[in-house]
């Protein structure tokens, strides 16, 4: 463990905690994207299957846990409990598009054709894409909230911790891993802009508005 | 090195 992978994580963890808050708080899900809470369902399921096959740490086993959980929560208060307030009209991204490319690709670029680890690579190349939806559906409506926009920054930042450490861990482990560099780089870059807008206007106390 | 298949990453 490193500086930069444990702040990763926790800016991993702040994500989930303001989109719940936002959620809970305002008792509305408006301005998120349900298909990307599906998708980091998804990628979280697939990913954490070795729960049960490995133990690596309490912290690792606790993390996994709580990712696994809190993002069936944001799906059950999206579509059961505040389902009223969902943006479906706008939230309209085919997540085929994106779960089909992405199980091919896993199929055909692995480390070994087991099942465990087929899922994994499709973890790490869904996760890649799975904001998608979300950033589709700010450049539909043309705005995000401030706090929509305060929870893609967390989660953009995890991103890019991730990419630090992966370079820590390079140079002072001689670790790399080559599946998950790629998909997290791809991952980052489709932040960037959202990255540019976000110091532009929503730290000036600007709300999130795209350019006509 | 320490390589797949040690997945310690979240």
């Amino acid at each position: 463990m490193n500086i930069f992978r444990l702040l990763g994580d926790l800016s991993h963890l702040l994500a989930i905690i303001i989109l719940l808050l936002k959620i809970w708080k305002t008792r509305s899900c408006a301005g998120i994207s349900g298909k990307s809470q599906i998708l980091f369902a998804i990628v979280y399921t697939t990913r954490y299957l070795d729960l049960l096959t490995t133990y690596i740490s309490a912290y690792n086993t606790f993390m996994k846990i709580i990712f696994i959980a809190t993002s069936y929560t944001t799906v059950f208060l999206m579509y059961v409990k505040f389902k009223a307030t969902y943006d479906h009209n706008h939230d309209t991204f085919r997540i085929e598009f994106l779960i089909l490319p992405t199980s091919l690709l896993a199929l055909l670029i692995n480390h070994e054709f087991t099942i465990i680890e087929i899922l994994w690579t499709f973890s790490i190349y869904l996760e890649s894409v799975a904001i998608l939806p979300q950033l589709f559906l700010v450049s539909k409506t043309g705005e995000a909230e401030s706090i929509t926009s305060h929870y893609l920054f967390a989660l953009g930042c995890y991103r890019g911790l991730y990419l630090l450490n992966w370079v820590y861990r390079y140079y002072a482990e001689n670790y790399y891993e080559l599946i998950a560099i790629v998909a997290g780089l791809v991952q980052t870059i489709l932040y960037c802009d959202f990255f540019y807008l976000y110091i532009t206007k929503v730290l000036k106390g600007k709300k999130l508005q795209l350019p006509a | 090195h320490p390589h797949y298949p040690f997945k310690d990453e979240l």
